[in-house]
């Protein structure tokens, strides 16, 4: 429920209006938002219980390995059921495969709706998608960790809730299940931050200085 | 850590 309550309200994507390449301007706008939505999610983390327990490095490791992951769960959650099967990175940026196709986004869009289906076929409940996003964050393969211990209980007190949460609506198999959807999403991110390193590296497509930072410490 | 300065300067920042 503190989950729940954390949730930060969706973000409106700002139309980008300094090009007449539509295409390039669909970028942009994109770029523009998921710098935004960084910055949301920092203070989201803040807000988990235990993360800002940890130590100042093993927060910042936890958010350079798993931010695309827990962005990912918030666009695969709310492009759930979207007639002609667009993405919908924002209230008013939905995004269909042409659109991502013409962007050169071609291979994020396949993957990303790869996993809405899968979470959609999941019929997933807002609690399980929030506690998704929470152990996107906290089950980083990072290293070195600077407090090994604390990174665990952090973890397994996810873990616990998630746990708590389906036996209480007696689903002895989903906390399992979940679990086992971690690694599609892993590699759903890893796409995604390859797909956009490659706009600003071979398609010099500019971002913005957070969001460049955190991609860096992915490449 | 000069490299993350931004992520760094935002998890200093009080909520």
């Amino acid at each position: 429920s503190h989950l729940l309550l954390t949730e930060p309200t969706p973000l409106a994507a700002n139309q980008d209006d300094s090009t007449n390449d539509g295409s390039l301007r669909t970028l942009l706008t994109l770029c523009d938002l998921l710098n935004r939505e960084l910055l949301v999610l920092i203070g989201w983390a803040k807000q988990i219980p235990g993360f800002s327990g940890l130590s100042l490095v093993d927060q910042m490791s936890l958010l350079q390995s798993g931010w695309m992951e827990a962005l990912l769960v918030g666009v695969a959650w709310r492009s759930q059921g979207m007639p002609g099967e667009e993405l919908v990175f924002a209230g008013n940026l939905r995004l269909d495969e042409a659109q991502c196709r013409a962007a050169g986004l071609a291979d994020l869009y396949e993957a990303l709706r790869h996993l809405t289906s899968k979470y959609q076929a999941m019929n997933l409940t807002p609690e399980e998608v929030v506690t998704l996003k929470a152990m996107a964050l906290a089950n980083s393969d990072a290293d070195p960790v600077d407090c090994p211990d604390s990174v665990q209980r952090f973890q397994d007190e996810l873990h616990e809730a998630l746990q708590e949460y389906e036996l209480s609506r007696r689903e002895q198999h989903r906390a399992g299940r979940l679990l086992m959807s971690l690694p599609l999403l892993r590699q759903t991110a890893d796409r995604a931050v390859q797909a956009f390193l490659q706009l600003h590296r071979h398609r010099c497509v500019p971002l913005h200085k957070l969001l460049l930072e955190m991609l860096d410490a992915k490449a | 850590k000069e490299k993350h300065k931004i992520l760094h300067q935002l998890l200093q920042n009080s909520t």
